[in-house]
């Protein structure tokens, strides 16, 4: 563990915490996509496979299982609470989501570090994070106005991957032949998806206004 | 060994 992959974990954190918050104090998912949180649990629940199989540490698995909680629940409020889910703009949460999976199990067939189950569904969990935001990022440009609390959650989520890829820098600096460049460059595409709202996110602390950005 | 180090990370 090194203090940039902590740094991504506790950003990861505080972002599904930022987004359980305001669903669950104002009871509100005005401008969150439920196409994106759908394929968050998509990615933890193939990512984590191995949870009780492998043991790595406790921290560990008690964050694989804060995620796995969180992003579940997360997808139930907006699915069956009734109050929250009143708030659901579903005219605009368009983006065909399940055509985003199918690249990317097909690229994980094709692309992986080995050829068996695990390794495939953890690799296509790679992929489908580094596009999972794409369905959140359209519903932003289309609802223009973002409260704050969906502008720092995109924004704590887009960050940890920034700060996962500060993490490879030093594990590779630091430990012989650590190199995965499928981890390497999903995160690095998955942060780069983010780059045009950090920068309108950027403006608009800097000028103090609400965050939009451009049609 | 390279299969738990890739694995060691959320």
């Amino acid at each position: 563990m090194n203090i940039f992959r902590l740094a991504g974990d506790m950003t990861h954190l505080a972002s599904v915490l930022v987004l359980l918050l305001k669903i669950h104090t104002i009871k509100s998912c005005a401008g969150v996509s439920l196409k994106t949180q759908e394929l968050y649990v998509i990615v933890f629940a193939t990512r984590y496979l191995d949870i009780f199989t492998s043991f790595v540490s406790i921290y560990n698995s008690l964050m694989k299982l804060i995620f796995l909680g969180s992003s579940f629940s997360i997808v139930w409020y907006m699915r069956y609470h009734k109050a929250v889910h009143r708030t659901y703009d579903r005219e605009q949460d368009t983006f065909r989501h399940w055509f985003l999976m199918l690249p990317c199990i097909l690229l994980a067939l094709l692309i992986h570090e080995k050829f068996t189950f695990f390794e495939v569904m953890w690799t296509f969990s790679l992929y489908l994070e580094a596009v999972a935001i794409l369905p959140q990022l359209v519903l932003l440009q289309r609802t223009r106005n973002i409260d704050n609390l969906t502008g720092q959650y995109i924004f704590l989520l887009g960050g940890y991957r920034g700060f996962y890829i500060l993490n490879w820098i030093y594990r590779y600096f630091t430990e012989p032949h650590y190199v995965h460049w499928i981890t390497w460059i999903s995160g690095l595409v998955q942060t780069l998806l983010y780059a045009d709202f950090f920068y309108y996110y950027f403006l608009s602390w800097k000028n103090n206004k609400k965050l939009q950005l451009p049609a | 060994s390279p299969e738990t180090d890739s694995k060691d990370e959320l």
